[in-house]
């Protein structure tokens, strides 16, 4: 399953609707300290189907809504679309789509929905999804910010379940 | 099972005793199996990283440098993307204790792998950048909220996102 | 003693309230004694970090980027160094995860300091070394042993240190 | 006590006899990934007196002895001598000497050797000049690499105790 772009809104600091073009080989993600480039990456992570907030930089799930700026108040709902190009390598299921829109949202009253082409799935739906093309699956497919170095540090047994990974 | 962690781990050995040298121009570096338990069962053990950047001696992992076990990590992360790809890829400034000569020869690994798979690099180092197909510049003008931007290299210094090193 | 902590920590205080907001371009944040005892006897307790970038909403310290983290760890760093300043003051490369203008708010402020205290400073950064009174390059060319050699800026380039973002 | 020079020689990567002269107001470092920047940190700690091998990225503190290359056998002694200038601010009995010179010597065999002014001394007299001056025992007057972010990351009760450090 190749991405084909990923809608953010109302997620951590993308107050307004955003998107990336995601269609090319390599995508780089530039800008100052502090305006949102890891972010991106944690929207990915979550629109998959992460469960924990501790995974997302936050102490409770709804810290992935956004809380407000000084010209902003909070939003009420963070929601993520992710699109992506039916390539071949899907569940039997989903051959019959050219593409497949995951989308997350959570409410501020703490409710979830999940989307798959629009219409509501359960969670698992979504990780199955997931899991049937190796997508997000792996730990090393997401390398986050000072993190990299984690690998050469940690203990032996620790990196045999690393590689276990891609077993 | 453990068969096919062994056939694994020997792939993704293979793997990283070709990309070390390759990323450190020069030197070599391998996986052991460990016994952890004593009972000489490597297979339930863990995995130790044994690394010689070019033209040292063999010494801990410990004594390297902070570029030199990010390299070395990043050897080995690769290597086991090359044994079992997945379709896209999240590196989020992995790039940021390297020098020059090192980033480029990062990048140049990464284009590579991009033949087949995708790949979203997060980075603040203008090297990195230029094997980019399309650049997103990340912005926040109106503080508190990101605004995106797609953005061709020599638009970037605008964003002040580059780190300019020279 | 508890009189002279609370007297540091005071100092310390009023001068990371001051040193944020320039490092930042704006915000604010200060050091808040907590009580972790329960006994209601802050004397004894922890200091926390209130801080809040600039336009931004206050939030907690894990919410902040790798940057924002850095550059305030810089700002309590510097506060604790401005209020007892020691003879000479060691840098190895904290300045890595920040972007262009946040190196440059962070250099001017090595060199006020500099006025009274010695700084060496380690870094592949590009701003940080045009503040230096001299450049030493460190090379490897016989490989495992260390040459120093004193450079001046332009003859950076050919020790390939300098990591060009631009 | 100002800084103005420090000579390496035979510790880490350092075989051949190097110095830098730090007499100047900033001092940069610059040099590619592994070529022994941070060695001169470990160095100036060590010669202040360190005695934790943990502290210079070592197991032993025989690791802080150059031990060798693909042309180079190992050294048989570590030595680092860091000369100060009495600018006034030393103990009374270092007030009469125009420069201050502390030199600290590991052979192979594990002995050690320490110096001021090439006299011969015990490691006590070195820290009692280093705890006079206030140079080097504060945490925050060295920032090692990678542990910048550790302040903000710590626990309260940590950072309280890296703030006593400076009352
Ligand atoms: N729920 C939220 N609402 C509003 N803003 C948020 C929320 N969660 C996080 N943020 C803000 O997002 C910013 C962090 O963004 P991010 O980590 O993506 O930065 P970055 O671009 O990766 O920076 P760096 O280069 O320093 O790593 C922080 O300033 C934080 O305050
Ligand atoms: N006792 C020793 N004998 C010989 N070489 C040593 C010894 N101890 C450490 N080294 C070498 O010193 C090198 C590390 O140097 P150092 O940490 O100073 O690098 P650096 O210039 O700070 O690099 P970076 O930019 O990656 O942080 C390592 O390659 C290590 O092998
Ligand atoms: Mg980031
Ligand atoms: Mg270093």
């Amino acid at each position: 399953m190749r991405i084909k772009r990923i809608d953010l809104c109302g997620f951590k600091s993308f107050c307004d609707r955003m998107h990336l073009d995601l269609r090319q080989s390599v995508t780089a993600v530039v800008g100052p300290n502090g305006c949102g480039k890891s972010n991106v990456v944690d929207a990915l992570r979550w629109a998959m189907g992460e469960q924990s907030a501790k995974h997302l930089r936050g102490k409770a799930m709804a810290d992935v809504i956004f809380n407000g700026s000084d010209s902003r108040g909070p939003s009420g709902m963070a929601e993520i679309s992710i699109t992506f190009e039916n390539d071949g390598n899907v569940p039997p299921e989903f051959l019959q789509y050219n593409e497949i829109t995951v989308t997350r949202r959570l409410h501020r009253d703490g409710t979830s929905e999940y989307l798959l082409n629009r219409l509501p799935v359960r969670l698992r739906d979504v990780t199955n999804l997931f899991l049937g093309t190796g997508v997000g699956t792996r730990a090393y497919s997401i390398i986050e910010q000072g993190r990299v170095g984690l690998i050469v540090s940690s203990k032996p047994v620790d990196r045999r379940y690393f590689i276990e990974e891609a077993a | 099972c453990r068969k096919r962690f062994k056939e694994t781990f020997d792939a993704v050995n293979e793997r990283f005793q070709v990309l070390f040298p390759r990323l450190f121009n020069g030197g070599n570096a391998r996986l052991v199996l460990t016994d952890e338990s004593g009972d000489g069962d490597v297979l339930q053990g863990g995995v130790d990283i044994v690394a010689q950047p070019p033209g040292k001696k063999l010494q801990s992992l410990d004594m390297m440098s902070g570029g030199e076990k990010a390299l070395t990590a990043v050897s080995l992360i690769f290597a086991m993307f090359m044994v079992k790809p997945t379709p896209f890829c999240l590196l989020d400034e992995v790039d940021a204790p390297l020098d020059e000569a090192n980033v480029i020869r990062f990048r140049e690994i990464v284009k590579d792998m991009s033949d087949q798979s995708q790949f979203i690099v997060i980075t603040h180092n203008r090297r990195t950048m230029e094997i980019a197909d399309r650049l997103y510049g990340v912005t926040m003008e109106e503080p508190g909220i990101s605004k995106l931007v797609s953005v061709k290299l020599g638009e970037m210094d605008q964003l002040k996102g580059a780190r300019k090193a020279s």
